[in-house]
């Protein structure tokens, strides 16, 4: 992002190396203050939110400011009194729905040239029967060089890649390179200066919008992939050809008077398409709420050709009116799957769940919301899990998201716009094909430790679970696993052995593969599942977990939200070294529902101005005892 | 292998790194007094690039305490000991104590070997444990030497020859070739070297991560800071 003409963007580069669904990708972007004054230079780059940063750099003149992960809590103090100044505004923002935005700015001399070098680290999640990696480009003006390149490399071999961009035109198609071989996959796309523009003697650029690859890798064997490097492992399970359970689903519908008119309609509209999406094998019940709470039907129906018709006739006639009643509405729901389980009028092995749909905060009846989820908890008592589509900014999203983690679910937010019922549509064809539930994964006890989840209430049609763990001795290659869930006829019990198998090296600079990157991702998945399990737990539980979290974020330099990334950069004669500081935005933080940028208004975002130590020499910290030593590294 | 010099006196330390081809076997301690002989073998990576650096790492070392009758062979796979006739076979992959005439040995599964010597030297040895299936990389040895005050003044060898201490001066730092870590000009032993401020990492609090140690860094294999070249330390057996 450029503030004149007088600064050349030379270089933009995106190389993005993946290796069994762990994706570490770099970011590089080098621009020449071409004018005899100096000029503010901003480096703007989107990330996904479920990605962590990992580095930072700006080379400016030769030298190299690096960012450093540290405690939040740390870097706020350290920071407080730029902070307590009022100098506030965000590194990192909310950027649309999936992405978050960085920037930093820096003051350029004439004619020098600075580099931004942003890394971030992402489990790819299988969504949909694949994976996606997305990076979104907008250079603002053609650059000099300008390259993505993705490499893949997929044990289990891929079995189909494909990559487009928002922005391809015929004439840009071809430059999008593919070669894909069994297991590695190779993704290039370099426009040519004169290629990047609109016409021959347009100013602008073509480049503006998302490249998305999306794969998936060969799934045959049902104990799943399981490798073993360096001391870790990690589980990859999505079992090929597993017929679907029969679902029971109560939907929970809010109509307080805050869904009148657009919102109503759309919910409606997404029911009428959800209904006729229903497995005649399936039970389904609604539950329309406000102040009262008013099931269509006292106990779920089949969903025969009949009983979904008079549903989305029944579906049609909801307004909305009132207040909010979710204590009520959601215990409605419980009641009526648990009376249905008891009088076996559903199937045996089928799967139970509760969708809540609403868009404001409790407004009737229960309204302190650690009670509601205390009385929701205590009635499904694991019995079934619970999904909440929170419609909006106006919804406590946390609250939500705890209500569902603490029940085997998951939140997720619908936002207000034009394509929400295709949102409402999406989230329910996540999760409307169970496959199995109840899935446990058993490691031998004497032989793995720091294990993740190992166990999951449901496996869903397209999505895989991933379990990692750190085994007691480097030196074991193989180890007995077993997984066991409910199936839809039987139950579904694997045995198998896990063993390492010998890889040639694949990206021998970084050595990759075989480096830490099983051990990244384990940290990686340790630290989401400690984050969304301390959002559940008890004040005493969360004081021990948020430390495990803390210190993983702070040994594998990740910016999660315990952490932040603390930038040093040189800025003028009065203040020669600032720091700016960039968080990870939690869900709950994310209000901001428009692509062009945040709002003003947004919180938790901080700039902070201080001066830092920059001296290069480390502090001695040797001890007196003197020790001579040799050694490796 | 870096090799680490604590200075303590100066609060400060110097670091180098030793490289040549894997399979030398290099002196490390030579104190004719104590009749104390501490030599390494290197081993190379399994399998190295062409054309990339390549770097050796000790794979075993040969330790000899003559004056005690003490006998150490410590390699990746196994500890051999013997004092006064007596041998013993240790495993690193058990925890073991061996309380001896005149020595104390502790080995901490697949960690450290610490050897203490009565009234004399305690010394170290690190095991860094690397996944067998590493294409690169195998497992290597770490030697640490504690109260190296107790050798005698005539101690020599690549470590040795730093027990008694080193005098030293450095110039103002200017900036080297990485940015992050500066130059400076080192008079050292009647030479002028440029040095690097920089880190090595000392692993025997954390195998794995190791501990950051500020140090100057003595280019070219040392030249400069070692007495003489590093063939004078090539030696043709462990014992």
């Amino acid at each position: 992002s450029v503030s004149s003409d007088e600064i050349e963007v030379q270089s933009v580069k995106i190389d993005c190396k993946v290796a069994s669904r762990f994706a570490h990708t770099v970011m590089t972007s080098t621009a020449l203050n071409k004018a005899n004054f100096s000029q503010e230079v901003f480096f703007e780059v989107e990330l996904p939110k479920t990605a962590f940063m990992t580095n930072f750099s700006m080379e400016i003149d030769g030298k190299i400011y690096v960012g450093e992960v540290k405690e939040k809590e740390k870097a706020k103090k350290q920071y407080e009194q730029a902070v307590s100044t009022g100098q506030t505004a965000g590194l990192v923002k909310a950027s649309g729905r999936k992405m978050e935005k960085f920037s930093v700015s820096v003051n350029i001399a004439a004619n020098t040239s600075v580099t931004f070098t942003l890394t971030y680290e992402e489990l790819l999640q299988r969504g949909f029967g694949k994976y996606e990696i997305m990076i979104r480009v907008k250079p603002k003006q053609p650059v000099q060089q300008f390259e993505i390149v993705a490499d893949i490399y997929e044990p289990q071999g891929i079995a189909f890649l494909d990559a487009h961009a928002t922005f391809i035109t015929n004439e840009l198609l071809p430059l999008v390179k593919k070669t894909l071989t069994d297991k590695m996959a190779h993704i290039s796309f370099s426009p040519t200066l004169e290629q990047q523009r609109p016409c021959p003697q347009c100013g602008g650029t073509l480049i503006d919008g998302d490249f998305v690859i999306k794969y998936d890798v060969n799934r045959v064997q049902d104990i799943g992939d399981i490798q073993i490097v360096n001391g870790y492992f990690v589980h990859f399970f999505a079992p090929a050809d597993l017929p679907r359970l029969p679902k029971n689903v109560v939907f929970v519908i809010d109509r307080s008077g805050s869904m009148y008119n657009i919102k109503m309609d759309q919910t409606r509209k997404a029911l009428v398409t959800i209904l006729t999406d229903l497995n005649e094998e399936d039970h389904f019940g609604l539950v329309p709420f406000d102040s009262t709470v008013s099931p269509w039907r006292p106990s779920l129906s089949k969903a025969t050709p009949e009983n979904v018709k008079a549903a989305k006739e029944f579906v049609l006639t909801i307004e909305a009116g009132g207040w909010t009643n979710i204590n009520e509405a959601v215990l409605a729901a419980v009641n009526i799957l648990t009376a249905a389980e008891k009088n076996n009028t559903v199937p045996d092995r089928s799967a139970s769940m509760i969708i809540l749909l609403t868009d404001g905060d409790p407004s009737f009846g229960v309204r302190h919301l650690p009670t509601i989820q205390s009385n929701v908890r205590n009635a499904i008592g694991g019995n079934m899990s619970l999904f909440c589509l929170g419609f909006g900014n106006d919804v406590d999203y946390n609250f939500l998201d705890v209500l569902a983690k603490q029940n085997d679910g998951l939140a997720r937010r619908i936002y207000e716009a034009s394509d929400a019922v295709l949102q409402l549509q999406g989230f329910y064809d996540e999760v409307s094909s169970p496959l199995l539930s109840e899935v446990h994964f058993k490691y031998p006890e004497n032989t793995v430790n720091s294990l993740t989840s190992s166990h999951f209430k449901q496996l869903f049609n397209g999505s895989e679970i991933v379990v990692a763990g750190r085994l007691n001795d480097l030196e074991m290659n193989d180890f007995p696993v077993e997984v066991s869930a409910q199936g839809l006829e039987n139950d579904f019990m694997v045995k198998g052995q896990a063993s390492a198998q010998e890889k040639s090296p694949i990206f021998p600079d970084q050595e990759y593969i075989f480096g830490d990157f099983t051990e990244r991702l384990w940290a990686y998945l340790t630290i989401q599942q400690l984050l969304d399990k301390r959002d559940k737990s008890t004040a005493e539980e969360k004081v021990n977990i948020t430390a495990k979290a803390l210190d993983l974020s702070l040994r594998y330099n990740f910016v999660t939200p315990l952490t932040s990334l603390v930038v040093t950069k040189p800025q003028n004669d009065e203040k020669p070294e600032d720091a700016v500081i960039a968080d990870k935005l939690t869900e709950a933080q994310r209000t901001d529902t428009q692509d062009s940028g945040p709002t003003s208004s947004q919180t938790g975002y901080r700039y902070a101005s201080a001066p830092v130590n920059t001296g290069h020499i480390p502090s001695h910290r040797y001890a007196s005892t003197p020790v001579h030593s040799v050694d490796g590294d | 292998p870096h090799f680490i010099i604590g200075l303590p006196d100066k609060n400060d330390a110097l670091c180098f790194n030793i490289d040549d081809k894997p399979g030398t076997i290099f002196n490390l301690v030579k104190d004719p007094l104590t009749g104390t002989v501490v030599n390494g073998q290197t081993i190379g990576d399994k399998k190295v690039e062409p054309g990339s650096k390549i770097n050796t790492y000790f794979g075993r070392f040969g330790i000899v305490l003559q004056k005690f009758g003490i006998r150490l062979m410590v390699s990746t796979q196994e500890i051999l000991v013997s004092e006064r006739g007596k041998q013993a076979k240790l495993f690193w992959s058990e925890s073991a104590t061996i309380k001896g005439h005149n020595m104390d040995l502790q080995v901490t599964e697949d960690r450290s070997l610490s050897v203490t010597v009565k009234n004399s030297v305690k010394f170290v040895i690190i095991l860094h444990k690397v996944w067998k299936m590493h294409p690169y990389h195998q497992d290597y040895l770490g030697f640490y030497t504690l109260d190296s005050h107790l050798f005698s003044p005539k101690v020599h060898g690549l470590l040795g020859q730093f027990y008694n201490g080193v005098q030293f001066e450095v110039s103002e730092l200017f900036p080297g070739e990485n940015e992050e870590k500066p130059d400076a000009i080192m008079f050292v032993k009647g030479h002028q070297l440029v040095v690097t401020r920089g880190w090595q990492r000392d692993f025997r609090k954390d195998v794995k991560n190791g501990e950051n140690v500020p140090c100057w860094f003595i280019h070219n294999n040392g030249t400069g800071i070692i007495d003489g070249e590093l063939s004078d330390y090539i030696v043709s057996g462990l014992f």
